[in-house]
């Protein structure tokens, strides 16, 4: 099964069109293994992303170097989901 | 153990098998209305059911499909609790009984059964179906970019690696064409409704276009009475307008096809976003979204049943 250990799910905020572009550049950013799960598209609307454990500090730094407003959602995505295991098991029985 | 309506948590997340028995069990509970059938198989030879609620015959039908992206737990949930909602307050609740002596209901809890398994037992992260894409190592296509709708235009993608691969051909995904078949040769649909998570969105076509379809003001305007009804339960605030311009250009859509098939009345919902959890929306939270979606999807299909075209 796969595991996410680690893995954040941050939000971002882009407060302009510049900085839509900046997240969209991420988006081809295939080293960092970022999962969308809300793309970047407009100021209106936020963007989540999850960032594999490894890549968190790059793109932490991108963020801030960048003046990226944003806030970690998810703070261990694997956390998460045995919460959400432990409780399916916890019903079922 | 078979599990009873009365018995399901419906404050809980189910596996495809406990979702398929209850279904069961539903129709065994309202025999002269609800009535379990198969469309098709999945890729991997799952049944894909669907609940039809229907007081007569030869009537006009409104169609609902949830979970078409599997990871979206929240929608096949609301589903589950939707159908039980239909079932139980046909009878007491005059609008919908009178929808229902009109109209027939069309509901796909699990609209990517493949895939909903695969959340369950692998990758709880997984959206696509199934489907092996020659020649590549990566598995599935975004089943809502595989409609024959702008296939292969913008916001969807070529690479069988990404989320939004749109597949080699329009229809390739088996789970798509059977809808799509379901539709076609029953030809009488008014009403075409995907529920997907999360965002809070009510949208209308076109994803593929950013121009305006014919009806745009009419869809605007029941769109967001709807929204409007559903936040008077909880104050849970949607954004509504056309996929391409309230989200981003998506070809490939579900309602964009329905809407080209000449059903009016196609809608896309987005439930709701906490800010906290995204695709892990707790399902303590399942009951308080599936009822105030219920309150849109009622009001769009009052509308849809009292504007026959």
């Amino acid at each position: 099964q796969r595991l996410f250990v680690g893995d954040q799910v941050i939000r971002i905020n882009a407060e302009s069109e510049e900085q839509i572009q900046l997240l969209q550049a991420l988006e081809t950013q295939e080293e960092w293994e970022l999962e969308f799960w809300r793309r970047p598209v407009s100021t209106g609307l936020p963007v989540d992303v999850r960032v594999p454990r490894g890549s968190l500090e790059p793109v932490r730094s991108y963020l801030l170097a960048h003046d990226l407003p944003f806030s970690v959602l998810i703070s261990n995505l694997q956390e998460l989901l045995n919460e959400e295991k432990a409780e399916m098991e916890r019903n079922q029985k | 153990l078979e599990l009873s309506t009365r018995s399901i948590n419906f404050a809980a997340y189910h596996t495809l098998d406990t979702i398929y028995s209850w279904m069961d069990s539903l129709v065994a509970q309202h025999p002269g209305l609800v009535t379990k059938e198969e469309v098709g198989r999945s890729y991997e030879g799952r049944p894909m059911y669907v609940l039809k609620f229907s007081t007569g015959s030869d009537r006009p039908a409104i169609w609902i499909d949830t979970g078409i992206h599997a990871r979206e737990w929240v929608s096949q949930a609301t589903g589950v609790w939707t159908a039980n909602k239909i079932a139980t307050d046909y009878g007491s609740d005059a609008s919908l009984t009178s929808l229902l002596n009109s109209m027939d209901l069309y509901l796909l809890i699990v609209a990517n059964p493949d895939g909903y398994v695969y959340t369950h037992t692998r990758d709880r992260m997984w959206r696509k179906t199934r489907s092996v894409n020659p020649g590549s190592a990566c598995r599935g296509v975004d089943p809502n970019r595989n409609w024959d709708a702008g296939f292969g235009g913008p916001g969807a993608s070529t690479n069988p690696c990404s989320d939004s691969y749109h597949g080699p051909a329009a229809h390739s995904e088996v789970e798509v064409k059977n809808v799509v078949d379901l539709i076609t040769s029953h030809g009488n649909f008014k009403s075409f409704i995907s529920v997907h998570a999360y965002s809070q969105l009510l949208m209308y076509p076109y994803g593929y276009s950013c121009s305006h379809v014919p009806d745009q003001p009419e869809l605007d305007s029941v769109g967001r009475a709807a929204a409007q009804k559903l936040a008077s339960l909880y104050g849970t605030s949607y954004r509504v307008g056309n996929i391409c311009n309230i989200i981003y250009p998506a070809s490939g859509g579900s309602i964009d096809w329905s809407y080209d098939a000449g059903i009016k009345y196609s809608f896309a919902l987005e439930l709701r976003d906490t800010g906290r959890y995204g695709f892990l929306l707790p399902a303590s939270q399942i009951v308080p979204t599936a009822s105030e979606t219920w309150l849109a999807l009622k009001h769009i299909m009052e509308h849809v049943r009292d504007h026959p075209y």
